[in-house]
């Protein structure tokens, strides 16, 4: 038990900082901000607490609670591709994740997508914002067909489209 | 292996049956006005994934079954009238009204060997679960998806909306319990 | 005490549904949709609950937890603004309400700002959406300085500037 | 009445003296990046009209202050040792490290008739309210608010990042509540 735990642990936490440098990387920070997972208790992992501090690129803070709506969005998703990195599923499913981002976050998300989609890693986002779904390679359309009082869909493939 | 399809019948916004190709994209993006039924889709896959109806936003399966325009005066929506509940059970047919929903996800395991997973709700308002139209319990539908990679219990690949902001801020419990369930 | 509060609940509760419907109309709904209070306990209001009934235009389900989140956040700002006209606060301060809402909401929303702000109402919004902050008054833009590790605002007057 | 500027002294994320003009609108909206400041102007406003420290995202009033760029090595922020904190102390003078911060609303309630709302927090971490110049005490302040229609309790007319949507998902009782409120 030890050891499966530590293996994971391990693992994510070494993935942990690079995956939020990938996300938090422009052009005043080319280094992005750090991120990293402390144990509380070294003995027994499994019976207490595992803490996650993120660090925005220029900012001191490094505790979770004094950082903004984006900032915790991004370091949010930072974690949840790191623990994916460890535990592979095939697909992701994102509903309005892009809330909270502002412009520049929402291109760096959706660049990661774009790097890191594939035929094992396959995302499905619901986005209300045009700077994630343009770069998508296909679009669900979904509106309300109002006499049948039903949900329709319409798919279109965009990688047939000029960009 | 990657979702290359998805057929809903009657659940939740979608009336009738609607079947939706993913093609052969890896970023699939769905959009739509609010109240469309975006988030009635990401409910669909995680139903036939085997995810307990009250992560869905209702309390009980009979909730996730396609309900039309009830007629407001005929029977009032709120009215636990045995009367008028027998009356819309009458109404069978009615396709405002059906008993009974499924979802299925037609999943690709690797070139020309693809799965389909369906979820059904009976009309006891009970899941009964289908892998190539072959009626297993629930526990070998989720090992099936577990060998997939498909961690139910783990759900750290299904972010609802709403939800993202308190994945940081989550307690350190319950980051210890979910490496726990993933190791 | 009885009296004090079905004041403001009768008040409250005939301007619910005109506001709702002043947030929810358009070209397919002209009428938009439909609001309205509920007293659990008709005799001692003040030691039971208030149920909130918003039904969006072209819909038939009153219950709240079916909504969308769109049509959650359209709720509730009508149930505020409704509040707001029984007590009157001199101004409201908006964070980001507008995360959830689609382009067609956000301009009812910004149209309703627009409409009923005034010496004695006066709105102060943030939003990341140029739907929304494009029809104020003025801006405060707000930016961080890093050298000095500071945010730093800026204030700007839209009305002198053609729209 | 409006409110018709800010005066933010060392209060959270702004450094030093930041003055803010309303100007003559009647609707401001207040932009920029993810982090760089919006929602400390939100608390800003909400402290100096005496909003409990808890509804800021801080648990004490020292967290409000601004704290610059601690240099990791000399102070370790998690350091509780007794010797780096009052070393910390000794640096009073640090821009980086004040001590007080205060927040002032200017409000003008008609033609030529403006007040100054003033909340400072002290060394001590206790707070200290004025009303144009003049010390009074937390009551007063709060009812020469409540006389401009600005509620405390109810703070039916602040909006916090991410509660919308549970304003309409309230429950019947917290309903009541409010209404009891500004009845
Ligand atoms: N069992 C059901 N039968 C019919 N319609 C339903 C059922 N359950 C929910 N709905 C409808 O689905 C709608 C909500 O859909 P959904 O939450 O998917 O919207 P959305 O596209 O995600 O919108 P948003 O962008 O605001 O989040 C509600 O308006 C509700 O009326
Ligand atoms: N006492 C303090 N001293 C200095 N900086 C602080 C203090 N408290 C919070 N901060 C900083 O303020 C930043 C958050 O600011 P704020 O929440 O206002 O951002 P925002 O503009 O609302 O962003 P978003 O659009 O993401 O919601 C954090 O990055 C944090 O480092
Ligand atoms: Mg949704
Ligand atoms: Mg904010």
């Amino acid at each position: 038990r030890y050891n499966l735990f530590m293996e994971a642990f391990d693992f994510i936490s070494t993935k942990i900082d690079s995956t939020y440098k990938d996300l938090t990387k422009a052009e005043a920070s080319p280094l992005g901000g750090s991120a990293y997972l402390t144990l509380e208790d070294e003995e027994e992992p499994y019976n207490s607490g595992i803490k996650y501090h993120a660090m925005p690129p220029l900012k001191r803070f490094r505790d979770m609670e004094l950082l903004s709506g984006g900032e915790k969005t991004v370091a949010a998703l930072a974690l949840l591709f790191a623990i994916h990195s460890f535990q592979p599923s095939p697909f992701f499913v994102l509903d309005e994740v892009d809330a909270a981002l502002d412009n520049a976050n929402i291109q760096r998300v959706a660049n990661y997508i774009v790097k890191h989609s594939g035929p094992n890693f396959q995302f499905i986002v619901i986005s209300l914002k045009n700077g994630l779904f343009e770069k998508s390679d296909a679009l669900v359309g979904i509106y309300r067909e109002q006499v049948k009082n039903s949900s329709k869909t319409l798919s279109i493939d965009l990688r047939e489209y000029p960009r | 292996g990657r979702l290359v399809g998805l057929e809903l019948h009657n659940f939740k916004s979608y009336r009738g049956t609607a079947s939706i190709g993913f093609g052969s994209g890896n970023f699939i993006s769905i959009i739509g006005p609010n109240g469309s039924g975006k988030s009635n889709m990401m409910d669909a896959i995680s139903f036939v994934l085997g995810i307990r109806s009250s992560h869905l936003r209702s309390s009980k399966l009979k909730d996730l079954i396609y309900r039309g325009r009830i007629d407001d005066e005929k029977y009032p929506a709120d009215s636990s009238d045995l009367e008028d509940q027998l009356a819309i059970e009458d109404d069978e047919d009615d396709p405002n009204n059906p008993r009974t929903a499924y979802v299925e996800a037609i999943y690709e395991r690797g070139k020309d060997d693809s799965v389909r997973f369906r979820r059904t709700i009976t009309v006891q308002g009970t899941s009964e679960y289908k892998i190539n139209e072959e009626l297993v319990s629930a526990s070998e539908y989720s090992n099936v998806l577990k060998k997939e990679g498909i961690l139910i219990k783990a759900r750290n690949f299904l972010v609802f909306q709403g939800d993202v902001e308190q994945i940081a801020s989550q307690s350190p419990q319950d980051l210890t319990k979910l490496m726990e369930t993933i190791s």
